[in-house]
């Protein structure tokens, strides 16, 4: 559809919807994707960030989306 | 909010690289 896997869908979908102005963790991430393994969201991490759909925060542990605002 | 002034200031940063990378990758795809 957008490219991304369901799992990348996933992870950008939340983190678009985080209105935290720090943005979301990967801890919160897990905490919501219980079906998903960590090494699973960290590759879509990792993905989203060098595609330019997401970007670190206040460090390399939260993400914001290019998408919202 | 409840950030520094310099965090906010890294956070525009960064979304500022992110919009960059995001324009570069749609634009490498046409």
């Amino acid at each position: 559809l957008n490219g991304l896997t369901a799992h990348q869908s996933q992870v950008l979908n939340l983190i678009k919807n985080c209105p935290i102005p720090e943005g979301m963790s990967i801890q919160e991430l897990k905490a919501q994707l219980h079906n998903m393994s960590m090494s699973t969201i960290q590759q879509a991490v990792e993905f989203l960030s060098s595609e330019g759909h997401i970007y670190s925060t206040v460090d390399d542990d939260h993400f914001k989306s290019t998408d919202t605002e | 909010s409840g950030l520094t002034e310099e965090q906010k200031r890294r956070i525009e940063e960064n979304r500022q690289k992110a919009l960059a990378r995001r324009a570069e990758r749609l634009a490498a795809q046409r």
